[in-house]
């Protein structure tokens, strides 16, 4: 474990504790697209089967835990409790473009065709365009409430500093992995024009505009 | 080796 893995942990954990509270709070999901959160869901029931077939600390385990509950329980508030605030005008990017290609590029590229490694390799390509139909739906309603900008800083944030978990992985203990390194490296360019924005609006107290 | 890393991450 390292700095740079602690932290991308804490704020992968505080970006879906925001986004949890967010909607319970306001008891709303307005401007939360509920396709990226059923992608996420899918992505941590995917890759974190193996909390049954390997332990690897306590802290692995815990984390894998509230991933899976967190990411469930924000579903459930989205398509059922309060479904009546879900916008599906807004929420329309198609999911079956991103799961039908990580399917198919975790058959043909992965580290060993085992169910479990298959599983885990559709879920790291998964991982890195789900937030999609999320800046999808943020682009068409032209803006974002603040809270869920942060949710989207914290949420992308995890994995840029994931990258730099990998550097220095690759350094001090010269294991590294292609797979997690290059979708790594996908899912945080797609944030890029977001932190942008977010650094040069939201944090001067502005409202997250997008140009439409 | 490459694959050993994502068995410890989250």
């Amino acid at each position: 474990m390292n700095i740079f893995r602690i932290i991308g942990d804490l704020s992968h954990l505080l970006a879906i504790i925001i986004l949890l509270r967010k909607i319970w709070k306001t008891r709303s999901c307005a401007g939360i697209s509920g396709k990226s959160q059923i992608l996420f869901a899918l992505v941590y029931t995917t890759r974190y089967l193996d909390l049954v077939t390997t332990y690897v600390s306590l802290y692995n385990t815990v984390m894998k835990i509230i991933f899976i509950a967190v990411s469930i329980a924000t579903c459930y508030l989205i398509y059922m409790k309060f479904k009546a605030t879900y916008d599906h005008n807004h929420d329309t990017f198609r999911i079956e473009f991103l799961l039908a290609p990580a399917v198919i590029l975790a058959l043909l590229i992965n580290h060993d065709f085992t169910f479990l490694e298959i599983l885990w390799t559709f879920s790291i390509y998964l991982e890195s365009v789900a937030i999609l139909p999320q800046l999808f739906m943020v682009s068409k309603t032209g803006e974002a409430e603040s809270i869920t900008s942060h949710y989207l800083f914290a949420l992308g944030s995890y994995r840029a500093l994931y990258i730099l978990n990998w550097i220095y992985r690759y350094h001090n203990e010269e294991i590294y992995d292609l797979i997690a390194i290059v979708a790594g490296i996908v899912q945080t360019a797609l944030y890029c024009d977001f932190f942008y924005l977010y650094i040069t609006k939201v944090l001067r107290g502005k409202k997250l505009q997008l140009p439409a | 080796g490459t694959n050993t890393l994502h068995k410890d991450e989250l």
